[in-house]
């Protein structure tokens, strides 16, 4: 079945897009069906999969605001032989949030979660299989967008950077999935926390992990995103990092993630 | 006479609060008098300048919702002995886009500029000295709350990570000020661009450098903020870094980048 996973985090520059492209990558090349969706006006997430704006036909903000479906918006991405679709995104979407502010819709954080249930529908009638996975990569804001991913999702996958700022934004971030799960979404579950840019040479790295650790327990992974400007380089060449240099630190470690992400999900 | 200075760039975690901080510190250690108005929900700039959400009576979101007189919600940052004023951000901010949307107020772009006219009118009218600088720390995202401060700004300061994704989002910024020039405040300059996170032992730093000066010549500052972790330790001090250790390469960067800023102006 099915797992809608929300990549999400208000804080800017934590690892959001980065998790999306290169956990979503690790996963389809052990064979899960991967879809990534890019619901960032940014666009960052499509960059990094190999479709620049140029080739973008169809993006989430057709899905959202003008009923495409779901298959017909969905793109392969440019990845060596790896089989993963994606729904790049791009500057409209930032129109989002005033469009459905100002139509008063009163079914406006509900716009994804319905295109995914009318998707899983269609594709049930015709006896296809649907995606393992599908990574929604979000803005930086707990705007219509990310209320909008927090609906549709099974759960949410929290990138947390190794820095005090990131931590500070944490307790918002749980509040408003409670509010979410609440009166949106009620069976929201936390995929997990993934802590990222560590940095074994400085002290708040481990100060931040043993916070974490220590507040949040099991939710958070064992597996640790290390700092490797591998990961930062990868999308000036339009690769995610593991086809870009599978055996950097960050490839690595994305690769664990993806492994200890499956075993949880078997285990539970 | 007064200058108002946004300080913006959609892209996340790219140094905005990190330079409202510790540029407004340098300038006010010169006898600059400085207000920060933290513009950000998640209120990183006060709790960098030392002011905890406890001590937080009246926000921003005072002066944007409520009417509350800027003299009125300012507070003096808890910084040694140097004299800095801060107005508070906090979480209610994130309700503004959507309270200003669906009340479909003509003017709701213009809350801040209205404000800081009436302060400056005010104080006029007193025969009292103004600020020489406001540093507005802005939200990751190009919504109400940014192009608030972008209508009431006389310029923008653009912290610019030396990143691919940052580099990549220039573009839309520059057609967000455009936008903001041609309707909303048709006299808003670039204060300038200025590179953070600069790392000499990468080559994308030095790409990235080359890039942006080549494309934006003088705007771009010389004064480059190097990557240094004693940046992003002092916030869990409460403290600028230029007063949590003023002889670390952040915070000399930062002393370099106002007297840059303050030779700049004496130019023109
Ligand atoms: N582990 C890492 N090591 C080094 N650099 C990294 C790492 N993870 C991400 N980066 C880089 O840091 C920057 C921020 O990461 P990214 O863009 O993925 O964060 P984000 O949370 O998606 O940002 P935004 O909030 O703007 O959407 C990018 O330039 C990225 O290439
Ligand atoms: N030059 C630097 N060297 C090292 N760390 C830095 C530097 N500048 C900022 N940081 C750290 O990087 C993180 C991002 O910086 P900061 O929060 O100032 O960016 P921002 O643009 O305000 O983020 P947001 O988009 O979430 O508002 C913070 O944890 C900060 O402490
Ligand atoms: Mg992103
Ligand atoms: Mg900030």
């Amino acid at each position: 079945r099915e797992r809608i996973i929300a990549i999400a985090n208000q804080k800017g520059g934590v690892g959001k897009t980065t998790t999306a492209i290169n956990l979503g990558t690790a996963l389809a090349a052990v064979g899960e069906r991967v879809l990534v969706f890019d619901l960032d006006p940014q666009g960052n997430a499509s960059t990094g999969l190999g479709v620049p704006p140029a080739e973008r036909r169809h993006t989430t903000y057709d899905v959202l605001m003008r009923g495409t479906p779901i298959e017909e918006a969905t793109v392969s991405a440019n990845i060596a032989d790896i089989a993963l679709d994606l729904i790049p995104g791009d500057v409209e979407l930032s129109a989002v949030e005033l469009e459905l502010a100002s139509a008063q819709t009163p079914r406006r954080n509900f716009r994804l979660r319905d295109a995914t249930a009318q998707h899983r529908e269609r594709r049930a009638l015709k006896g296809e299989d649907g995606y393992d996975y599908v990574l929604i990569d979000c803005p930086p804001s707990l705007s219509t967008l990310t209320l909008n991913a927090l609906t549709a999702a099974d759960s949410v996958l929290i990138p947390l950077q190794c820095e005090f700022f990131a931590l500070e934004g944490l307790t918002q971030l749980m509040h408003t999935i409670e509010a979410v799960r609440a009166s949106l979404n009620t069976t929201l579950e936390i995929q997990g926390i993934v802590l990222t840019m560590f940095d074994a040479r400085n002290n708040l790295s481990e100060q931040v992990e043993n916070d974490v650790r220590g507040h949040f327990g099991a939710k958070v992974f064992n597996t640790m995103i290390p700092r490797n400007v591998r990961l930062s380089e990868a999308p000036s060449h339009g690769k995610p990092a593991l086809i870009y240099d599978h055996r950097c630190p960050g490839s690595l470690a994305y690769a664990r993630l993806a492994s200890e992400m499956l075993q949880r999900a078997r285990q539970q």
